[in-house]
């Protein structure tokens, strides 16, 4: 099984053609793995992006060296993973 | 396993035994009403099973609603789950879409990508696509959304077996859309074709390979905004809606521009909720509310479907 440990999504509202440009040049760095859960669609539209925990640094260094402001929409994804299978043993065995 | 689908529990996610079991619960109770039928086989040859509301008539118009395209999108199959039980208890009470089958038949196939789902739940929780292996690349799976035959191959999918939004070998390639591009031909009286995903409070309709806009447009624009109201009066949602080229992006070979140049007028794409917060990782406790709002805009569309056959 996949884990996602230390995975956060990123979420980044554009608001000029050059944050969305930069969010773009991001999409096309596939060694990243970087997960768009939405794609860049214009200005003003959230951006939400999975970010493995190994790019992490790189990603957030690329944003805020072009002073694309971003924030931490889900802190680490293994733990609500954690949290949705716990759910689930809870409802089944209910 | 719950002994009924009353007892069956609405605010959980489950596995595709557990929505497979619940399916033949729901036709054994109501046999006049219910019946399970296998549209095909996936690439790992899990049967595709679509339920049919029908009270009776041959051929009838009919709506087709799917979910779970995207096997990652979990409060849609959730979704399908409630509106399944949904429309029984409204011909039961003799409300809501009660009055719509009394002329059309309502289809809906609530696992359509079943082998990315099973996938989901036993390895990779974030799987988006089906798990057909790609001749001469390490990577599997094609984006079942971009896979159909309008616009394919065009810009708005990816021609990398390695990414999210690969539009596959050739259209219908994946033997998950092939059947329900088998079955629309043969039916041949769907009037209305909802496919809904999540996640981002959208309600979208053709095209979303070419700027063009489709014939029918004001009225489906219309149309939108008087699901989107009714979504929104029940826990004041924000919906957006509009074409998908004009409200999000370019996105090639996708269904509803096929269902809709197959002459299905009422041809919309659902994005749910995630109210901000949790993306595909929706907490269950917002099934049902997910359910509820998206069953109001729903029936708007079939009662619209209903009042102007076409």
């Amino acid at each position: 099984t996949e884990t996602f440990v230390g995975h956060q999504v990123l979420r980044v509202v554009p608001t000029s053609h050059e944050e969305l440009q930069r969010l773009q040049e991001l999409q096309g760095l596939e060694h990243l793995k970087l997960d768009f859960w939405l794609a860049p669609r214009g200005l003003g539209s959230p951006v939400d992006i999975r970010v493995p925990f190994p790019s992490l640094q790189a990603v957030k260094a690329h944003l805020e060296a072009n002073g694309v402001s971003y924030s931490i929409m889900i802190e680490d994804v293994q733990e609500l993973l954690d949290e949705e299978q716990r759910e689930m043993m809870r409802s089944s065995r209910r | 396993l719950p002994l009924s689908t009353s007892t069956f529990n609405y605010e959980a996610y489950h596995t595709l035994d557990e929505i497979y079991a619940f399916m033949d619960m729901l036709v054994a109770e109501n046999p006049n009403l219910v019946s399970k039928l296998e549209i095909g086989r996936s690439t790992e040859n899990r049967p595709l099973y679509v339920l049919k509301f029908s009270t009776g008539g041959s051929n009838r118009p009919a709506v087709w609603i799917d979910t779970g395209i995207h096997s990652r999108e979990w409060v849609t199959q959730a979704s399908g789950v409630w509106f399944a039980k949904k429309i029984v208890e409204d011909h039961a009470n003799k409300e809501g879409v009660a009055s719509i089958l009394d002329t059309m038949d309502i289809f809906l196939e609530i696992v359509t990508n079943p082998d990315g789902f099973a996938y989901t739940h036993s390895t990779n929780r974030m799987w988006r696509k089906t798990r057909s292996k790609n001749s001469g690349s390490i990577c599997v799976g094609v984006d079942p959304n971009r896979n159909w035959d309008a616009g394919f191959g065009g810009s708005g999918a990816s021609g990398n077996p390695c990414t999210e939004t690969y539009h596959g070998p050739y259209p219908n390639s994946e033997p998950e859309v092939k059947s329900i591009v088998d079955f629309v031909k043969a039916h041949g009286n769907i009037k209305a074709f909802v496919s809904i995903h999540s996640y981002s409070q959208l309600l979208l309709y053709p095209y979303g390979y070419t700027t063009t806009p489709v014939p029918d447009q004001q009225e489906l624009h219309e149309l939108s905004a008087k699901a989107v109201a009714a979504l929104s009066s029940l826990y004041g949602t924000n919906y957006e809606y509009g074409s998908i080229i004009t409200t999000i992006y370019k996105a090639s070979g996708a269904t509803v521009d096929w269902t809709y140049n197959q002459g299905i007028k009422y041809s919309f794409t659902f994005e749910l909720r995630d109210t901000g917060r949790y993306g595909f990782l929706l907490p269950a406790t917002q099934i049902v509310p997910t359910a509820e709002e998206t069953w109001l805009a729903l029936k708007v569309i079939m009662e619209h479907a209903r009042d102007n056959m076409y």
